[in-house]
């Protein structure tokens, strides 16, 4: 839904990585390897 | 000039041993010496490139087919043990002996050449020839073979070297690539920070902004 | 049982060739037995490890080093020439043959050993012998050749494997941190933008509280 769209564009970036949450090894790699597949 | 020895055997006489020396010039095609030795005595002969013909048609055999069947009948010796035989007549009272060399079939043989060999006046010096031949090749193999080892000592060396770098890359892309996240994770962490700040800060205000509207 | 066969040039008649066998078991020192033959003719002997002993006494030299002297002299043949000398004299009569052998120094010579050998009955046989040896000699170096060359193959193969793996490690980690550096520098701009559009957004809220101050 556009609130649900909305909530996920202030909390993650295109690539899926949170804008506030530390981000630790095993999650900026998934966020790196979603990359590749958008790519 | 090429040369072979060989030991052979003869069909009459199969616990007699002679040594059966072939020479030639670049193609056996082209003809052949032959030098055969008992060890005591030696006899010799040649066999021209129009009797290597003549022979190949007599039999109607495809030329190059019959000069292949030639080598390995006179040529690559023992390893073709059982399929050629060899006949040796020994002619004392002539100084000759006939030497033929037949190809043994499932039905039958049938003989591939035949020639008369001369009785060699000096025979200790064709056996001199024959045991230095042998030398010569024994002290060139060695030499080619010691070659080899110190080659494939190196080639193994240059591999075991290699593998060791490729052990020691595999190593440091994965020590850059804990690297790079780690570093990464730290600057992406600060700028997470910064941001959860900022929203504070930003919330605070819209808060305080809200707050003095109801005042007035 | 080992055996080496040789030729050698009798000091007295430097043009003849003489074929020199030596055998024994496991260590010289412990006894050899010698053959020699011109090709015609074959004398035997043997040294036994009493006369070893009794020849390195005589000499006043180590037994070892008298040893190592022996297998310089008859063993490693050809490429000792200059260094050894053999001395050979034949007595038909006697069917006999008085060999030795001599180490050359800057001022002189010595005898290293000598031996009265015994005229072969069977002079054929030991040069059939001979040539037999080498004949089987030369079978198991084209043999050893041959594997040895399989061996360089295998060995030039896996380092070309090997070297291939090297070069393709060294370009999958230098494709790694470009990689990883430019998702890294996309992620983080996300974050910076994130930033700045937070910073412009509270510094509109910051004015706006002031505007609003202002007015009231």
């Amino acid at each position: 839904s556009p609130d649900t769209k909305e909530h996920f564009a202030r909390e993650y970036d295109c690539y899926g990585d949170s804008y506030t949450a530390d981000t630790d090894v095993a999650q900026l790699k998934e966020v790196f390897s979603r990359m590749k597949e958008n790519t | 000039m090429e040369k072979t020895l060989n030991r052979i055997h003869p069909v009459s006489d199969p616990e007699a041993t002679y040594f059966l020396q072939v020479s030639w010039e670049k193609d056996l095609g082209a003809g052949f010496g032959i030098i055969l030795s008992d060890g005591q005595c030696a006899w010799t002969g040649t066999v021209s490139e129009a009797e290597i013909s003549r022979e190949a048609d007599d039999m109607e055999m495809n030329r190059e087919k019959y000069v292949e069947e030639l080598k390995k009948a006179l040529i690559t010796g023992e390893e073709s043990a059982g399929r050629y035989n060899f006949a040796i007549s020994r002619d004392e009272e002539n100084r000759e002996c006939h030497f033929s060399y037949e190809r043994n079939l499932k039905d039958g043989s049938f003989t591939l050449g035949s020639l008369k060999l001369q009785k060699v006046s000096s025979p200790a010096e064709v056996v001199r020839e024959l045991i230095g031949y042998c030398l010569d090749c024994l002290g060139r193999l060695q030499a080619k073979n010691e070659l080899l080892q110190k080659e494939n000592e190196r080639l193994f060396s240059d591999w075991s070297d290699v593998e060791k770098r490729l052990e020691k890359c595999v190593e440091a892309k994965e020590e850059l690539e804990a690297d790079l996240y780690s570093r990464f994770i730290l600057v992406l962490n600060e700028k997470k920070a910064k941001i959860r700040n900022l929203q504070k800060l930003l919330n605070e205000a819209k808060e305080s902004a809200a707050d003095d509207k109801c005042a007035r």
